[in-house]
């Protein structure tokens, strides 16, 4: 492969119209990376707030954006994950790129009212996404 | 490996259906899906209904449960991490029949009795049994003096046996509690832990009887004409039972205080025992020192 590296050697390494601090910027501040996103929604929008009592409000986050092929050290992926990029890269694109999905939970505290009348406090686990990572 | 690939689903679908069957406790008794794999609180997303109607709880014992709430979780509902008790499910029964009897006597300081009795359908079998109170809710504050002394005898009644075991004499379990009352009380709480922990794993309904006698502390028994006080009226009590739900979908407070850390946290093994070389069990103890340093 000398000579197609020797012919991208030869490329400019910064387009013309892009000057050198939007170059490096793009891959400092990468646009919609894989990050953490807040979605604060009320029971009374779920039709839920006859018997969820509290909270009243509950913010379970999602994971959205792009994984960028170095995850290795920004989001603590495995090695399989750079696998399966470079898979999607160079061998078969019809495998799909590594997802960005919530890594860490954080629990859930709701006071309901039962069908029977009694009240109940209860703590779920893992209902609020707190990290994100690349799969 | 058609055999071994159909063994795994069946497999997972069990595993499935056992991890939804908690997620059953969010949603109304009568919507549980017992088939779909889905958990029911995805089922009631679907059909964006809020649940079957209910019957409506005691205002004072709601009011009581969002104190309860403020005192352990935040606004945004997580809950609060300083607190160190093992239960992560409360609930607050009402008495679902009560015998009308005399609603206390303001002149002699005698409290409301009567039989009450408990429907505990709703704690479910993973959900154990930790501390149980009775509630009682001061109508309006009272204005003592000096502080009040209160003798209460509690009877718990066998439930109706089926005939075949001869049901046993009444639990009958008298203590005596002092209360301090003051302007800003409005609930008395009686711990009734010890004397509910065998009943509520085994039945589904508890029946007692409340007998309370209210005198100031340094004064002989009502009777006595000038012990009498006006004691405001109490209404019939709520139970409230504190339970650790052991289902994977509850929250385990000392689990994810003492066992959850992320990989990177973990020590790696190899380099720590390179840097022991006299074996294993010192390494050990000099990572467990360290840590609780």
């Amino acid at each position: 492969g000398q000579e197609t590296a020797v012919s991208e050697l030869k490329k400019p390494l910064v387009p013309a119209s892009l000057n050198m601090s939007d170059y490096v910027n793009q891959f400092l501040f990468p646009q919609n990376e894989c990050e953490l996103h807040d979605f604060r929604l009320s029971f009374s929008q779920l039709k839920w707030d006859n018997w969820i009592v509290a909270p009243h409000r509950y913010n379970p986050r999602y994971c959205k954006g792009d994984c960028p092929r170095a995850v290795r050290h920004r989001y603590g992926s495995p090695v399989h994950t750079v696998v399966q990029n470079i898979i999607y890269e160079t061998l078969d694109s019809s495998v799909p790129r590594p997802s960005c999905v919530p890594a860490k939970y954080s629990p859930l505290s709701v006071l309901t009212i039962e069908p029977d009348g009694s009240i109940a406090y209860k703590e779920y686990e893992d209902m609020i996404a707190t990290k994100c990572t690349c799969r | 490996s058609q055999a071994s690939r159909r063994e795994a689903q069946i497999a997972a679908s069990s595993e499935l259906e056992s991890e939804a069957e908690p997620w059953s406790l969010l949603q109304p008794a009568d919507r549980r899906d017992k088939s779909g794999l889905l958990p029911p609180l995805f089922k009631v997303l679907s059909d964006g209904q809020g649940g079957a109607p209910r019957l409506q709880p005691d205002s004072r014992a709601l009011q009581y449960m969002k104190k309860l709430y403020k005192e352990y979780a935040t606004k945004e509902g997580i809950p609060k991490s300083n607190r160190s008790h093992l239960y992560n499910t409360i609930r607050l029964f009402t008495p679902c029949a009560q015998h009308k009897q005399a609603l206390g006597d303001q002149v002699t300081g005698i409290l409301p009795s009567g039989n009450l009795l408990f429907n505990l359908d709703r704690v479910t079998t993973v959900e154990h049994l930790l501390k149980s109170v009775l509630l009682y809710t001061i109508n309006n504050s009272v204005s003592f003096s000096s502080p009040v002394k209160c003798v209460c005898n509690l009877v718990i009644k066998e439930p109706k046996s089926s005939g075949k075991t001869l049901s046993r004499a009444p639990h009958s379990f008298t203590f005596n509690s002092q209360f301090e009352f003051g302007k800003k009380h409005k609930w008395i709480e009686i711990d009734v832990t010890t004397l509910l922990q065998p009943l509520v794993a085994s039945n589904k309904k508890i029946h007692m009887s409340v007998n309370f006698t209210c005198m100031r502390h340094h004064l002989q028994p009502p009777l006595a004409q000038d012990g009498l006080f006006n004691m405001t009226l109490l209404v019939f009590p709520s139970l409230i039972l504190y339970l650790n739900d052991t289902s994977a979908q509850a929250y385990h407070r000392w689990y994810s205080l003492h066992y959850k850390r992320s990989p990177s946290q973990v020590p790696d093994q190899k380099s720590n025992l390179s840097a022991y070389p006299v074996g294993e069990e010192a390494a050990r103890d000099g990572r467990f020192s360290r840590h609780r340093r």
